[in-house]
């Protein structure tokens, strides 16, 4: 894979599956061959892409836990070039089940890592939607990942959040992953209505400066009536607000790959 | 205490912790003496409520490792009869931290019973605000609390979440704490122009049936921008659409003390 991406934040509801969902989408429709790897036991991003989160064979679980190779459990989504290894509500049990494991921080790295040289190359990106926390399968998806997108929902609890999730991923590259680094930051469900969207929006930049992205993705209803559909709001409505935010972050991620 | 309400939902970003912050002051304002238990690393009740959650000495962490005592460790805040046991991020590291105490699911329910018998009865009522998962510090507040309360944000992810959430909840109650009990459903981030809140609102009501309060808390950006400002909504602007809602939640709730 050119790179494996982690959508992460640790505060709930900021848009990390709707981001994944969609700009995964947005890449597919311009031609890149993309994986999504659903690693939230809530299987958001399963059922969003319209597949089961209840699929006893093919779950990112049973990759994990070796009863299943990763190549075997990758479904088709219905979109073309966009392809999924689901999640399921066992994966909740993993951390408990591996706490005798020194090394399980890497079990995700070393599957992508051993199948990666001959199967997994044919993605340009992965993208693995993490849960809310920076518990066990979050770190796992920073010990495995090239880079990594923050989605920012512009409201104060996910702004008193960046903090924490900075000290963590400084942590990570320290003792685990020193290649790790931020592709961007995502600025969500911008409200113009409200002023406090534009003062994270400042902040964010004052921040984080060239790493978040000029595109910003508004507030818009149909994001969160695309996934009871079980398709991409791309899909769903390819005009709207929300998908049009989604196509122009996919031109700015490609184009994050032309820079020095 | 008359009754120890643990807030949770695993779904992110749901009103958890908005609706601890805003129903908490709306009953301490009716004369109720309310103590807000945030248990979520985050510490977002805590800054909400105007506290720091960076404090070193008052934080529920330092109770639950036995360093302070619990009395020691409340706060009042700024709304007289709302007390607070503060977050702070510490408490990331309580399950690594206990992972050889088997008994680690019932340290807060121990700490509230032990001193329950005399200080914490002047209380009405103890809201604890969860994380985002079903991991330790959840467990530990399903197995201290006498009930729950369940913010249900009106949107297709949300409502897919109840199902494992139910299932957690009777696995804990049959389990370690028999007297658990749902006090009510809370249809939370209801947005009128999204056609998607009435069919959660009817799905929730259909499978919960009276469990679920009649109040619904709209969609309001003043709910949103009362914690930049470290404070209750009721008191930043106690005319709008949103801390209209907690108060008649408050009473909706009041009026649940009465029924048999
Ligand atoms: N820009 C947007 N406008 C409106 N609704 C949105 C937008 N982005 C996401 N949503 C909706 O908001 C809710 C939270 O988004 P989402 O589930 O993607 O966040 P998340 O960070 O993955 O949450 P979690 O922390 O639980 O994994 C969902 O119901 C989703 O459909
Ligand atoms: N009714 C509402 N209208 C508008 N914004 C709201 C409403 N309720 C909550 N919010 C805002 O939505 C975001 C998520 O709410 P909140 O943090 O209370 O959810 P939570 O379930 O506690 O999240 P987490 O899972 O991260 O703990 C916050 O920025 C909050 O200020
Ligand atoms: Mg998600
Ligand atoms: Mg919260």
């Amino acid at each position: 894979a050119r790179s494996i991406l982690s959508v992460i934040n640790q505060k709930g509801g900021v848009g990390k599956t709707t981001t994944v969902i969609n700009l995964a989408t947005a890449l597919a429709k311009k031609g890149k061959k993309i994986l999504v790897i659903d690693l939230d036991p809530q299987g958001n991003a399963t059922t969003g892409l319209g597949k089961s989160n209840n699929d006893e064979g093919k779950s990112v679980y049973n990759v994990l836990i070796g009863k299943t190779s990763a190549k075997s459990a990758i479904q088709e989504s219905s979109v073309p070039g966009l392809d999924l290894i689901g999640s399921n509500v066992n994966l909740s049990g993993l951390e408990v089940e591996t706490a005798n494991d020194a090394n399980r921080a890497f079990l995700l790295k070393e599957i992508l890592r051993k199948e990666n040289e001959s199967y997994f190359n044919r993605y340009e990106n992965i993208f693995i939607d993490c849960p809310p926390s920076l518990s066990l399968l979050t770190v796992m998806s920073l010990v495995a990942a090239d880079e990594l997108l923050i989605p920012l929902q512009t409201e104060f609890f996910a702004l008193e959040g960046i903090t924490q999730l900075v000290k963590t991923i400084d942590r990570i590259k320290i003792n685990l992953n020193p290649g790790l680094g931020i592709r961007g930051v995502l600025l969500t469900m911008f409200d113009k209505r409200n002023k406090l969207s534009s003062q994270v929006d400042a902040e964010a930049r004052k921040h984080f400066k060239d790493k978040v992205y000029k595109t910003v993705v508004p507030r818009n209803v149909r994001l969160s009536e695309a996934p009871s559909h079980g398709m991409p709001c791309l899909v769903y409505d390819k005009n709207c607000s929300g998908s049009k935010s989604y196509i122009n972050l996919a031109e700015e991620f490609i184009s994050q790959n032309s820079q020095p």
